[in-house]
């Protein structure tokens, strides 16, 4: 464990955490890409399989309440205040990432195990999965502050994640390469929010897409 | 080494 992937962990987790507080507190999911959560949802199931394996408290402890959270948020979304959640704008064919990521985990893994492949599968998804909440943001025109703040979390996750693969590069001599492309691919995704992030919400104005 | 997964990282 370094303080960049510690750091990366817990952002991950607040994210996870303001995004339920957000729906929760607001009894609204208004602004929130359903597809996405779902997305996230397949990524922590293909991805912890492997909980069983115990590395240590806090790894299986982050993964149940990742597992949790993200159930949490899917149930919130289409059964609790599904009479909030925004079908309109929440559109994007979640097809083109689901089929295509999959492919591409038989075509590129370290191992071709049924554990491996869906290890390499939820890599790949969880590159893309804020694609569609991306995408919505970007049809409404705007997003709430606390949603903004959600996903800045969510992006610099992985974006400390990248500087903990270096970090352990240089000292551990261990890195791996698909978690590394796919995390690029994801961090590159957030780039234009993390510029209108910083010059817009952190100076008190509404996140403003130019439609 | 290469890629050996790296099964402590979520």
């Amino acid at each position: 464990m370094n303080i960049f992937r510690l750091v990366g962990d817990l952002s991950h987790l607040l994210a996870i955490i303001i995004l339920l507080l957000k729906i929760w507190k607001t009894r609204s999911c208004a602004g929130i890409s359903g597809k996405s959560q779902i997305l996230f949802a397949i990524v922590y199931t293909s991805r912890y399989l492997d909980l069983p394996n115990f590395v240590s408290m806090y790894n299986t402890l982050m993964k149940i309440v990742f597992i949790a959270a993200s159930y949490a948020t899917v149930y919130l979304i289409y059964m609790k205040f599904k009479a909030t959640y925004d079908h309109n704008h929440d559109t994007f064919r979640v097809e083109f990432l689901v089929l295509p990521s999959f492919v591409l985990a038989l075509l590129i893994n370290h191992d071709f195990t049924v554990l491996e492949v869906l290890w390499t599968f939820s890599i790949y998804m969880e590159s893309v999965a804020i694609l569609p909440q991306l995408f919505m943001v970007s049809k409404t025109g705007e997003a709430e502050s606390i949603t903004s703040h959600y996903l800045f979390a969510l992006g610099s996750y992985r974006a400390l994640y990248i500087l903990n693969w270096i970090y352990r590069y240089t000292t551990e001599d261990h890195y791996d390469l698909i978690a590394i492309v796919a995390g690029i691919v994801q961090t590159v995704l957030y780039c234009d929010f993390f510029y209108l992030y910083i010059t817009k919400v952190l100076k008190g104005k509404k996140l403003q897409l130019p439609a | 080494s290469f890629a050996v997964k790296s099964k402590d990282e979520l």
